[in-house]
């Protein structure tokens, strides 16, 4: 006698949160850039029984832009998702899960995500910078001037560019370029690199340090200059997770 | 022979009085806000 059709599952149930999570979990350990991503609405959820205590579960999910890097070692509940007017990026993701005896697995994931429309933010928000592409002129110039800034400062070691996370660019009534940036320690102090900068090379996985800076340069009415850089601290591998996604042990702050 | 019959034509049927729709079981909640 076939089993009974189940009854659908809502989308805000326990049962769909608890695969939400573990599929948002996946997605953030897994990813390689940018951000950490949170669950912002459970779009579609379909349960195929495959057998006693097994089923396949395929989610879709809306996801929101947060402001931890992916390399940042808070824990995505702390993670505070990006405001509207900072620009959100949404992300749109089809994962497919088993529940075996309980316990949920991410089979496979594909994600996609797309920033709000500059007539959106600029409708509700109409002095608000607008996200600028990563490779834009003044954003790599911003990031030069930053990482420099910082590095001509400090005491620790010499940081070098991983990956520039995002950039916005405000034109009125000040023109400020504002960029956020991954960083990794190298093994030199920042003085040794003034005498010998090309010879200072990334830390091997396991020693390296990472961290994440953001920036302010004011370009007009009058010129200026703010970064702050905070270092993650050093990480332990574990066989069985990229290094760059590994929970960092400590973190300090230059 | 095949008889033709008249159905009622209705456009939508009424529901009866108290009636309560079934929530919808998808997409669920915002829980920031949509883009």
């Amino acid at each position: 006698v076939p089993a009974p059709p189940l009854a659908p599952l809502g989308c805000d149930d326990p049962e769909s949160e608890a695969a939400a999570e573990v599929a948002v979990s996946y997605i953030n350990s897994h990813s390689h850039h940018g951000y950490k991503f949170a669950l912002n609405r459970i779009e579609n959820i379909r349960v195929l029984p495959q057998g006693p205590n097994n089923d396949i579960i395929f989610l879709e999910l809306d996801l929101l832009e947060t402001k931890c890097h992916v390399l940042s070692p808070t824990p995505l509940e702390n993670c505070t998702v990006r405001s509207f007017a900072e620009h959100a990026v949404e992300g749109d993701c089809d994962i497919k899960l088993q529940k075996l005896d309980g316990k949920i697995t991410v089979l496979a994931s594909k994600c996609h995500s797309h920033a709000d429309s500059n007539e959106d933010v600029a409708q509700l928000c109409p002095d608000c910078p607008l996200l600028a592409s990563l490779n834009n002129t003044e954003v790599t110039t911003a990031v030069t001037a930053a990482l420099g800034d910082h590095n001509s400062k400090t005491a620790d070691a010499y940081l070098k560019l991983l990956e520039i996370g995002r950039a916005q660019i405000q034109y009125h009534p000040a023109h400020v370029v504002y960029v956020e940036f991954a960083v990794a320690a190298t093994n030199c102090s920042a003085e040794e690199a003034k005498v010998h900068v090309e010879a200072c090379q990334l830390l091997p996985d396991d020693q390296s340090n990472f961290g994440f800076c953001t920036a302010t340069v004011v370009k007009r009415p009058s010129e200026d200059l703010q970064v702050n850089c905070q270092l993650y601290g050093h990480q332990v591998p574990t066989p069985d997770t990229p290094f760059f996604f590994r929970v960092f042990q400590s973190t300090s702050t230059s | 022979p095949v008889a033709k019959r008249a159905v009622a034509q209705h456009d939508k049927v009424p529901h009866p009085v108290g009636f309560v729709s079934p929530p919808l079981l998808c997409p669920g909640k915002v829980r920031h806000f949509k883009i």
